[in-house]
């Protein structure tokens, strides 16, 4: 600080190396904490596995979000019921609140085996909070709809509205999968069909507006 | 604006590199590896007050000579940023998902004096 002086950048004493290097770290950490909008460092309790994070990576084509445009976010689903002979799983996601509610575009990457038995109907849904009744189920509210004739990842459009995660800023979407149409030979034949392990992981691609106020659309006025 | 020289008393930009690894941060901050912290720093005489470093105009010249032969009232000239660029990262939040965004303003290219 410049003693005395309106202008703390022109005097003020010259710090010694190892001072002004502190410095700097401790300036750089504050700078970076404010430009992302955190107050404090995340603690990573669930890193995604090197191998998916390396192949999703991949997935966020270099400039696919224009500077100052917003964020891009890959979230990494956790599979329940992944035991189910089809490929009809629960996906669910935890992204920070609200941040789903910004996204303006939104896919579902899915790996599905080479066990693919011909053309399959996916339907993906999304389902709400628990209701307060004991027992009752969850509702959901259909996405999109989807046929997936060949195994190796899809990347599946999903309406980027629809997508509401709950307050606590968990997204859940339930996958169901069947013969198309009067196809019945398919359904006769269970067996796994969707990879849910490792780096074959289900993830989500968002992008999403930035946050701060007064950008995104208003600038476009 | 010149980088600053040692002898340099005049208002320059001081550059710093930050490695991310000094801060004990590569395990959340996946790219870059680092940024460059650079500040700006030093005097700025009257005749130097308005003179955003090499972009200054032929207006500016001449007005820095007239207020270096008046006895200017005493108003005082700061050394700050006339340049900055955002700076991309791509970093993991705390439920571990990748987000990659731009900050911007984060990096000081030039400094002058205002």
């Amino acid at each position: 600080r410049g003693t005395g002086s309106v202008c703390p950048s022109c005097e003020g004493p010259t710090l010694a190396p190892h001072a002004e290097r502190a410095l700097v770290l401790e300036l750089a950490k504050r700078q970076i904490l404010e430009g992302l909008h955190l107050t404090s460092r995340p603690r990573i309790t669930r890193p995604p596995p090197q191998a998916a994070l390396t192949r999703a990576l991949r997935r966020l084509q270099p400039g696919s979000v224009a500077p100052g445009h917003g964020e891009e976010v890959i979230s990494f689903a956790t599979v329940t019921d992944a035991s189910s002979p089809t490929c009809s799983s629960a996906l669910t996601f935890h992204l920070a609140t609200p941040r789903s509610h910004h996204a303006y575009h939104a896919r579902l990457w899915l790996h599905m085996l080479p066990s693919l038995p011909g053309t399959l109907s996916l339907r993906i849904f999304r389902q709400g909070p628990r209701r307060r009744r004991p027992g009752s189920r969850r509702s959901r509210t259909l996405l999109a709809e989807h046929r997936m004739t060949t195994p190796g990842w899809h990347a599946l459009t999903l309406p980027s509205s629809g997508l509401r995660a709950e307050e606590s800023g968990v997204l859940r979407l339930q996958l169901n999968c069947g013969p198309l149409e009067g196809n019945g030979t398919v359904a006769g034949q269970p067996r796994r069909l969707l990879d849910t392990a490792g780096h074959q992981r289900p993830f989500l691609e968002l992008k999403i507006w930035a946050n701060e106020a007064g950008t995104g659309r208003a600038r476009r006025r | 604006t010149p980088t600053c020289e040692p002898e340099t008393p005049l208002c320059c930009r001081r550059d710093h590199y930050v490695d991310f690894q000094e801060l004990g941060w590569r395990d959340w901050i996946l790219q870059p590896e680092g940024y460059q912290l650079n500040y700006c720093s030093g005097q700025c005489p009257p005749h130097l007050a308005g003179s955003p470093g090499i972009a200054a105009s032929f207006h500016s010249a001449v007005f820095s000579l007239l207020k270096a032969n008046n006895p200017w009232p005493a108003s005082s000239s700061c050394c700050v940023p006339t340049a900055r660029r955002p700076l991309s990262l791509l970093y993991l939040d705390h439920n571990g998902n990748v987000v990659k965004t731009d900050v911007p303003d984060m990096v000081v290219e030039a400094c002058g004096c205002s």
